[in-house]
């Protein structure tokens, strides 16, 4: 079960401080912060409501650092045309997480 | 806090 994670540090870094801009409160940030964020991404609602469920790992309504950087790790790869999947593949957890 | 009428925590439902 050591599977490298698929966000790559370059990736992470860059989803790290986009993740620092927004101000996060205890390692946090809550749904009404990430919301703009992705809604920034004009991807249809459905999709990032999907991407929002791969990503909320603990389902508490907010995303520490490695689940935001699921999330834009997501809408990324949507933007180029790749489809949201449907329930999180193991590679595309956070090592953290596992 | 989301106005869901569930317990949903995705602030995109």
């Amino acid at each position: 079960v050591d599977i490298p994670w698929v966000v790559k540090p370059e990736e992470k870094m860059k989803f790290d401080s986009i993740f620092d801009s927004l101000g996060p409160v205890g390692g946090i940030l809550t749904g009404d912060k990430v919301k703009p964020v992705l809604l920034n991404s004009k991807l249809p609602v459905d999709i990032l409501g999907r991407v929002w469920e791969l990503s909320d790992l603990d389902r508490d309504g907010m995303l520490d650092r490695d689940e935001f950087s699921v999330a834009m790790y997501l809408v990324y790869r949507a933007l180029e045309g790749e489809p949201v999947p449907m329930s999180l593949p193991p590679p595309l957890v956070p090592p953290s997480k596992r | 806090q989301y106005p869901t009428g569930g317990s949903s925590t995705n602030p995109f439902l």
